[in-house]
């Protein structure tokens, strides 16, 4: 599988396949493709961003990253057809093509790299990260509740041996920091997306608060368009509405940051599925996953597009 | 590595607010290990739990006394990633 020719997305794929299917697609676009090492994760793994651009320097962008919760395996399986489709479809859809004749897409596939490797090594249900928790038995953060958004607030777990444990401080885990550098240290993104798995929602800031961010009759407004134009390929139904309205109360979590960062268009993605298979999803799902979540990943990035602020 | 024989995965359609509250509690629970994959928070959406095979019976028991009705969603979470590794190996060899 060294060429993306031969690649099957419609297959899970351990991070070294990932990894090396990550310089095939920069070969094989090196115009339009570059990849960038941002760091490395606890346990040394390359922490890797896929750029999309045609030229510029820090133009408007936008962050995509899956796989931040290791055992969402459809997550960064999507993300992979996704990045696929960004490249192919490059002088082919007019309306992507225009989009990246002004601004960049910067995709971070595997965002929890140790989490992932853990899932096919050791614990395939493993959602946090690796990180050592002194004093403690139990190993890992939840890396979705270790960004500075009332880090430590309700809806995260202080045991370092919940699932969904807060961490010693706001950005304490390397693969959560490495992230934020590169966020602010870039300075000009426009929309932050991140993508789970399980569920099926489309959320928009805040989940530590219940209250509506300013911005939440817009982002509700696009968010619903989305969703139809997802919806509209196979039927999957999806729910829209703020993290804390939706789902629940969740504190420290990526989308609230970069909201509070003023990356207006800040979105998180829950993918397939209903709770049949649950994070077993079967991998002849990954490509319908994949297809329709495009459609609402595209809508929300001509949306952003088109109302630069 | 780890093995998930006879594990299940349940969903709870909550009915009332008494009802969350209980399953609540239930997370608060460390022994039983509980692996909460749609969280207890409102009426509108069900709660998804993995539960171990050694705390299927206690957990069967506690939602009974509480008049909690659920349903299992996966059987035998051991089953479905036997599956999962069996067509990966198949895909690498293709």
């Amino acid at each position: 599988e060294r060429s993306t020719r031969s690649f099957n997305f419609g297959a899970y794929h351990r991070l070294e396949t990932i990894y090396s299917w990550m310089d095939s697609l920069v070969a094989q676009y090196p115009k339009l493709v570059s990849k960038q090492e941002i760091g490395k994760s606890y346990e040394n793994r390359s922490m890797y961003v896929l750029k999309f651009s045609t030229g510029g320097n820090k133009r408007p962008a936008i962050w995509i990253d899956t796989g931040i919760h290791s055992r969402e395996w459809v997550s960064p399986a999507t993300g992979v057809w996704t990045a696929n489709k960004i490249a192919s479809d490059y002088g082919r859809d007019a309306s992507l093509t225009s989009l990246l004749d002004s601004m960049d897409i910067y995709m971070m596939l595997l965002t929890n790299p140790d989490g992932y490797a853990y899932t096919h090594s050791n614990d395939r249900m493993w959602r946090k990260t690796r990180s050592r928790n002194p004093g403690s038995m139990c190993r890992g953060v939840d890396p979705n509740r270790n960004w500075n958004a009332q880090f430590g607030g309700p809806g995260a777990s202080r045991n370092p041996c919940s699932d969904s444990y807060h961490g010693p401080s706001a950005h304490s885990e390397i693969e959560v920091k490495n992230v934020v550098d590169f966020i602010l240290s870039h300075g000009n993104f426009k929309s932050f997306i991140s993508v789970h798995a399980y569920s099926q929602l489309l959320m928009y800031p805040y989940g530590y608060s219940c209250s509506a961010v300013p911005d939440a009759r817009e982002l509700d407004t696009v968010g619903r368009a989305a969703v139809q134009k997802l919806t509209s390929l196979y039927g999957t139904r999806y729910k829209v509405g703020s993290i804390c309205k939706i789902i629940y109360q969740a504190s420290g979590g990526s989308i609230d940051w970069s909201y509070n960062q003023g990356i207006k268009y800040s979105f998180a993605f829950e993918l397939r599925d209903t709770g049949r298979y649950g994070f077993i999803l079967p991998a002849n799902q990954i490509i319908p996953t994949a297809t329709e979540t495009w459609l609402a990943l595209k809508h929300i990035m001509e949306y952003v597009h088109k109302n630069s602020y | 590595e780890r093995l998930f024989v006879g594990d299940q995965v349940i969903r709870i359609n909550v009915e009332s607010e008494e009802q969350i509250q209980a399953l609540q509690a239930l997370e608060s629970q460390e022994e039983w290990k509980l692996d909460f994959w749609l969280h207890p928070v409102s009426a509108d959406l069900p709660v998804d739990i993995r539960v171990p095979r050694s705390s299927l019976d206690s957990v069967t028991e506690y939602l009974q006394a509480h008049g909690i009705p659920f349903s299992v969603m996966i059987d035998n979470l051991q089953e479905l990633l036997d599956q999962e590794r069996a067509e990966m190996v198949q895909n690498q060899r293709m």
